[in-house]
């Protein structure tokens, strides 16, 4: 069983590995990830090593590999089942992207109020929109773990209540609220894409 | 100067206070900064003591409060003017998006090649979509630093090159696809939602 802190800071170099492929470099030292982390060197060493992962002397770590492995030490490389709720504009530029297939995450349904959305497909794998009432079953159909929420900030509370009932663990919000959730089993994030302006903010401050 | 290690401390303890003020937790203390960033106790509270966060013994730190402070600190608590380019599902999201005005951000101003869409207005605050010519005329007039693209990824190069020719140094990249700056002086993230549903995955897999 790994330590929480040490699949906190494997899920860290994840994250920067990420960046890393998205911006095309193939290499990255230890030097490097801890200018990108915060976290020391010979810590991230350690870790790395501690997984079998040495890297090449005087070069480094190959960005691609690194990061597979990684995802396979926190056991994410494998095939997730998730619904949307929620199909505005959000959601609907969600159904639409391709990269979730890419890394496993499958869009299987996505639910709505509206019905003049219920019954139409959205995004290249035709994702059908369904009434909310069919979310227990589908969950359980197709075993979801994820669910992701996209509807406006009323609705949000409402909609993780039906979420829950349906035992779908995991729930990523993207409604700017605070949800209280029901099972002491559900695991809620929050995204907000103010984050990413932050982050740049920074580093225009401090450049 | 502050060294960019505690910089980038101190943006992952900004992001992460961030994520608990969107759960409603309203202190916490350094231990559970540490669960919660990967970095160790001590080191958080040494960092935030050279700052004069001293917290309050046996409580914590107030969260609201040191997300504030830090926002100070990192000087990125003032008003920013964006532009965005690509007005189409992902980028009308953005433009309705309430919290980017709360946090100081201010998208002025959105551009888009499609006719149809040229001189409509989008989100609550009526944000005009014009013609890609005008945006370095709207960035010098605006003080514009940072550009969100939510164009499809066989029109983000080009966008970025038209960006940096109106001198925008912080480029937000949605397009899943690798971007090269033509200046040296140009900042350029890529957010991938992918990074969103892994976190999760990670936690599901990790409980
Ligand atoms: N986190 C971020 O960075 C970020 C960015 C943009 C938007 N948002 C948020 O995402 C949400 C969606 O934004 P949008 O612009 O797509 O809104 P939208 O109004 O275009 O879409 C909302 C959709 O939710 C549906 N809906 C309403 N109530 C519902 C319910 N009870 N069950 C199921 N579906 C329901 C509507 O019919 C509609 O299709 C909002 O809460 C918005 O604030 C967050
Ligand atoms: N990073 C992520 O997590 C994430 C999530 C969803 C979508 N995306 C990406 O965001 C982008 C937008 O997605 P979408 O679903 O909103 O696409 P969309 O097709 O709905 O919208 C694209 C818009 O860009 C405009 N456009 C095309 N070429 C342009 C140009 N040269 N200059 C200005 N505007 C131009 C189009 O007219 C359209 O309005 C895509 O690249 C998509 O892959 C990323």
């Amino acid at each position: 069983k790994i330590p929480e802190a040490t699949i906190k800071r494997l899920s860290i170099y994840h994250r920067v590995l990420n960046e890393l492929i998205h911006e095309g470099v193939e290499v990255v030292s230890s030097h490097r990830l801890s200018e990108l982390t915060g976290l020391n060197a010979p810590q991230i060493r350690k870790d790395l090593t501690y997984f079998g992962e040495f890297g090449v002397r005087g070069v480094g770590y190959f960005v691609i590999h690194l990061h597979d492995s990684i995802r396979e030490i926190l056991g994410i490389n494998k095939k997730w089942n998730v619904i949307l709720v929620g199909v505005g504009k959000l959601g609907q530029a969600l159904l639409s992207y391709e990269n979730f297939e890419k890394q496993g995450y499958h869009i299987i349904a996505a639910f709505d109020t509206d019905p003049s959305k219920i019954g139409k497909k959205f995004g290249t794998n035709e994702i059908p929109v369904m009434p909310l009432d069919n979310i227990k079953k589908i969950a359980k159909e197709y075993n979801v773990k994820i669910a992701i929420i996209t509807t406006p900030s009323e609705s949000a509370q409402i909609v993780l209540n039906v979420i829950e009932e349906a035992e779908i663990e995991g729930v990523i919000n993207f409604a700017p609220i605070k949800l209280t959730p029901n099972k002491k089993v559900t695991k809620i994030s929050y995204v907000d894409l103010v984050t990413e302006l932050d982050k740049m903010a920074f580093k225009i401050t401090s450049s």
